[in-house]
This record gives C-alpha cells, sequence and structure tokens, in this order.
C-alpha cells in the first residue's frame, strides 16, 4: 500500500516491490503510479537489480550474457572465502574491500597475433568494458587473473615474461592518437599449487579507473620458459601453456550508503537506525562522545 | 465498604502462580520480538543470476508493544508519550509499533546483465534485533 513509504524512500521494501513489478506485469492494469515507480530508482543497489530483474525475468526471457565458467568458478570460491554460508561477511584484517568486480575481455578483441607456433611467444588484445563500475565504487586492486591450461608435468616450475601495454586513445592529439603505457615483468611459480596467476595492475589502472574511463584496451604478450632464475636453471625449452585470456578483477570500495563499511561498524559502534541519536548519559553527552572515538 | 466491594469483584488469584497473574498486567502475551523467516531465491525465481548465498534469512519483528516500554526495548522517551497520547488524548494516533532495532550485512554473489560477475557485501539486509517506535 503507498502508506508503505514507496515513494522517495531508498530503503523502499525493494523484495516487495519485486513482487509488486511482477504482479504489474502479470495485470497491467495494477500498474503501480509513477512517483512510486520512481521510488524504485532509489531501492539498494541489489534490490533494484532483483526489482528490474525481476521484472524483465519473469515477464520476458531477455537473453543475458552468460559468465564464463572459470571465471564462475573463482569467484565462487573467492564468495566462500569472503562470507559464511548465510551470507554473513566474514571480518579479516586483509578484507577491506566491500565489492569484488569480474569481467572477462568481449569476445571479438580476443584475436592472438604472433605465431603461436614458436610454442612459446602468446600474445592477446584485450577490450574491458566497465559500464557495470559505479561512481561511488572505489579502486582497492586490480589484477589479471590468468587460468593456466598447460600440459607441463605436475610440480614444475615455470618462469613466465610478461609485456603489458595499455592502450588509451587519446582523441585529442592528432599526432599519435593511441599512447600505449607498458610494463615488463617475470613471473614465477610452481604449477602445482596455482589454477590461477594474479598479475597485480594496479598501478596501471588506477588513473584510468579513477577517471571512470568505459573501455580500457591492453595488449599482453607472454614468454613462458621452464625453470626458475634463482636457482640459476639455465630457462631452455619454452612451455607450450594454453593461455586462456584473463579476466579483470577489480577489488572496490563501494561508498553508497547502502554498501556495508565494515570500519564503520567496528570503530564506531554502528548506530542502528531505530536508537538515531545516542542517548546522551546523566554524566553529559561527552563522556559517552570520548568513549566513543576511544 | 468500597474495599470489600472490590475484594469481592477482584478474581481471587491462587497463592501459587502470582507472578503469573501479575504478568497479565505487565507485558503483552504476544510481546514484540525478532521472528524467523528464511527464503531462498529459487523460491522467488532469481536463483539465475544470483549464485550465492542459497538462503537468506532476513527475519521480522513483530508483536505488540507494553504500555512501559522504558529501558526494555531501547526506545526512546517519545515512545512513552505516543503511547500515553493514544490511549489519553488522540486515539487516531497508533501505538508505538514493533520494529528492527539493528541489523547486520549481507555479501551477495550475482551476474549482471552484462555477464561480468560481481560480489557485493549490503548493509542493513538482517534484522538482528527489535524495538517498539
Amino acid at each position: 500500500p503507498p502508506s508503505q513509504g514507496w515513494g522517495g524512500s531508498d530503503k523502499a521494501p525493494g523484495l516487495v516491490a519485486a513482487a509488486a513489478d511482477h504482479v504489474a506485469e502479470l495485470h497491467p492494469v495494477l500498474q503501480l503510479p509513477t512517483s512510486a515507480r520512481r521510488g524504485y530508482a532509489l531501492l539498494p543497489p541489489l534490490l533494484k537489480v532483483l526489482s528490474d530483474r525481476g521484472q524483465r525475468g519473469w515477464a520476458s526471457e531477455v537473453p543475458r550474457l552468460q559468465p564464463d565458467s572459470r571465471a564462475l568458478r573463482y569467484m565462487k570460491r573467492l564468495y566462500k572465502m569472503s562470507a559464511t554460508k548465510e551470507g554473513i561477511p566474514k571480518a579479516h584484517r586483509g578484507h577491506l574491500y566491500n565489492t569484488v568486480r569480474l569481467f572477462t575481455p568481449c569476445s571479438e578483441c580476443r584475436h592472438r597475433h604472433g605465431d603461436l607456433g614458436k610454442g612459446d611467444l602468446h600474445s592477446v588484445d584485450l577490450l574491458f568494458n566497465l559500464d557495470r563500475v559505479t561512481a561511488l565504487e572505489h579502486l582497492l586492486k586490480s589484477v589479471l587473473l590468468y587460468s593456466f591450461d598447460t600440459s607441463v608435468p605436475v610440480s614444475s616450475s615455470i618462469t613466465c615474461i610478461c609485456h603489458l601495454s595499455i592502450k588509451e586513445h587519446d582523441f585529442s592529439s592528432q599526432v599519435c592518437p593511441s599512447i600505449s603505457h607498458s610494463l615488463a615483468f617475470s613471473l614465477h611459480f610452481e604449477v602445482r599449487k596455482r589454477k590461477w596467476v594474479e598479475v597485480d595492475v594496479t598501478p596501471f589502472l588506477q588513473p584510468l579507473i579513477a577517471t571512470h574511463r568505459r573501455n580500457i584496451h591492453m595488449a599482453v604478450n607472454f614468454t613462458c620458459l621452464m625453470g626458475d632464475p634463482q636457482q640459476s636453471t639455465k630457462l631452455e625449452n619454452p612451455v607450450n601453456v594454453a593461455l586462456v585470456p584473463p579476466s579483470l578483477l577489480l577489488y572496490l570500495n563501494d561508498t553508497s550508503e547502502q554498501a556495508y563499511h565494515r570500519w564503520n561498524s567496528l570503530r564506531h559502534g554502528r548506530k542502528s537506525p531505530a536508537r538515531g541519536r545516542q542517548r546522551s548519559s546523566p554524566s553529559g553527552g561527552k563522556g559517552s562522545a570520548s568513549r566513543a572515538s576511544r | 465498604q468500597r474495599r470489600d466491594e472490590n475484594l469481592k469483584a477482584a478474581p481471587a488469584a491462587p497463592p501459587n502462580n502470582l507472578s503469573e497473574y501479575f504478568k497479565q498486567f505487565l507485558f503483552p502475551q504476544n510481546e514484540c520480538e525478532l521472528h524467523n523467516f528464511r527464503l531462498s531465491f529459487s523460491q522467488l525465481k532469481w536463483d539465475r543470476w544470483i549464485i550465492a548465498p542459497h538462503r537468506y534469512s532476513p527475519q521480522y519483528c513483530k508483536g505488540d508493544c507494553p504500555r512501559a516500554t522504558g529501558h526494555r526495548y531501547g526506545s526512546a522517551v517519545h515512545t512513552v508519550v505516543q503511547n500515553l497520547i493514544s490511549e489519553r488524548l488522540d486515539p487516531a494516533v497508533p501505538r508505538p509499533s514493533c520494529v528492527p532495532a539493528a541489523y547486520s550485512p549481507l555479501s551477495v554473489l550475482t551476474i549482471e546483465p552484462d555477464g561480468s560477475i560481481v560480489y557485493k557485501e549490503y548493509e542493513d539486509m538482517i534484522a538482528t534485533r527489535c524495538t517498539c517506535r
């Protein structure tokens, strides 16, 4: 019923909104007044997603891009590390993010160049579309996520030299339409332990994401050899690593009202909405205020 | 004489359950408290894009608020005032309601329309305590 604050409240009951959407889809005559629909825009993002999806999902099967199965497996593992079975976020030191987004490169750009016949040089051009990153999501860390399918015998060590260049299309200057920043680094890992290799590209992407760049275009080429440079074994016979184009993983801090800010609840004893204000103790508010800050 | 009349009118409470007898004056039978509610996203047919958690227990608050809420519910003094207004001055003013007083967050793994995958932690998704307001 309208009295339930459907209007502009961003705390409107989203699940009920989704159900109302569903009913409205089935019986258009029951369309909610436009003011109530405007209210949906303020729903917490999750419930808005649900109520929107609910509408499209129920009423018409909108074709939806299915995620890459490897990426899905990785994110399920990340979920298990970050939350309990009931979905309660786990509090551990390194867990500063409240949002993690995984993007797979858009399919038409996954062309490879470089002669794979040599079995070692892999070069791939990647374009990531970051439309889903909101203005209130600030980047904490970004990672290229490689899953290695390799026929290399288990527990052998691999060293890869990686050359990453990001192509920025700088339309302002006619002389060099695209600037590229490049980075070369070596990766060493044991095949046994890892199905995933994370390449930290935070310094690279920070400026692009901070300026809300929607598309990130990068070229990555990889040369992988057997052996471990530390143990002065000579790097020989290139490894024929079936390199799947990497996904881009963004660890973000969502600063919006509806996102969970653990440091708030840890440090200031998050105010429960029912006790909007701290009741000042008889010894005057100062006591409780200094206690809260301590 | 009036005292004798009152004594005759009051139901004689057997001495052994005096506490029960007085409780009916102190707290309502179905007192305001937190109730369990579990839903699975597959019931709502949302499990195609909500990958985890499979089950979600938002809980809810239900029950009558006693007249003297005081510290028991962490209610503000305003709640007692609202009760008095409703009882003494204007019955159109609603009595205090039993609502959530504290929440805990929920982590959700969803698939976005563009096929990307997002892990998000949302605030205030599970009621953990009730109050009268």
